[in-house]
């Protein structure tokens, strides 16, 4: 699964999600990240979010909404929203992955639970970074 | 002007270190690296968000390194059944697409469900006759094929097992 969030100059975001799916999955079987509300949300009230992982957990969990209304309605920070979802929430119902998200002040957040996440990041603020691994 | 920002995955997984080669972390952080790139350029040019993600996205469905667009895993039947969604937040309008096979760039298909259909998700046949429609990229089942993925399907081919792109095999049940 590979996936993108942005803010752009106008504080506008948007999220963009897209998967092969699984080795081996049933022929018919929808449900990876790439699902709006579940591994693809977008909101500039909140957050954009796209999510990678076992994609029926993250289907289950509503995951990528669920940031944005922990944002939204117990106004946690973009950080503590989506580490409340990805450190606990999705392990909860024992699921696994990460996602990443920004908010419309272009605050990034690339929380995951496994042992690692292809990730790059960049603001303009001069902050940048391409990892796999936990740092 | 506010500040901008983009970030971008390649998935998630058990990234076994000692599989992973130096010539191989390179070549990952290479397409990062691109696709970052990408999507920067685009805000740094005052581009819009959705514009940014997109780029990114298809540098990444281009690359047979990761589970999207050339570098699909196999299904059951030996085929690659993609999916793809794209988001604003400043209008909320969503699309997306799934099922989809012999597509170039699947996140380019969902994006114009979002601004060229009344609806947000397309499926399968429908989803492919849309992209036909919209003179999307197709390609044959070649440019999807890969050796490493052909392999790791060989491996649980004919099982009910399945695996994450990046993972061992999974067998727990689904709620």
């Amino acid at each position: 699964t590979v996936g993108a969030v942005a803010c752009d100059r106008r504080s506008n975001l948007a999220a963009a999600t897209s998967t092969g799916g699984m080795t081996n999955k049933m022929i018919g079987r929808l449900g990876d990240s790439a699902v709006p509300g579940a591994g693809n949300y977008a909101n500039n009230k909140t957050c954009a979010v796209s999510c990678t992982g076992s994609g029926e957990y993250f289907l289950r969990g509503v995951v990528a909404y669920d940031v944005s209304c922990l944002m939204e309605m117990k106004n946690m920070t973009l950080q503590e929203a989506a580490e409340e979802v990805i450190q606990r929430r999705i392990l909860e119902i024992g699921g696994d992955g990460g996602l990443i998200a920004v908010d419309a002040e272009a605050n990034i957040s690339l929380p995951f639970n496994t042992e690692g996440m292809y990730r790059a990041f960049q603001t303009s603020d001069g902050v940048a970074g391409v990892k796999i691994y936990k740092d | 002007m506010a500040r901008f920002a983009i970030a971008l995955h390649g998935g998630a997984g058990t990234l076994i270190k000692g599989n992973m080669t130096p010539d191989k972390e390179k070549a990952y952080k290479k397409v990062l690296s691109e696709a970052l790139q990408k999507g920067y350029t685009v805000l740094e040019n005052d581009g819009a968000a959705v514009d940014a993600v997109q780029e990114a996205v298809m540098c990444m469905e281009d690359s047979a390194l990761f589970n999207a667009g050339k570098g699909s895993v196999f299904s059951a039947n030996g085929t690659h059944e993609m999916e793809a969604a794209i988001m604003e937040g400043k209008t909320r309008k969503a699309g997306a697409v799934a099922l989809l096979t012999g597509i170039k760039n699947p996140i380019s298909v969902a994006r114009d469900v979002m601004e060229k259909s009344q609806h947000v998700f397309l499926l399968g046949q429908g989803a492919l006759e849309f992209a036909k429609s919209m003179d999307h990229v197709l390609q044959d089942s070649k440019y999807f094929y890969d050796e490493f993925r052909y392999q790791q399907w060989q491996e649980i081919k004919g099982s009910s097992q399945f695996q994450l792109d990046h993972s061992k095999s999974k067998n727990s049940k689904f709620g």
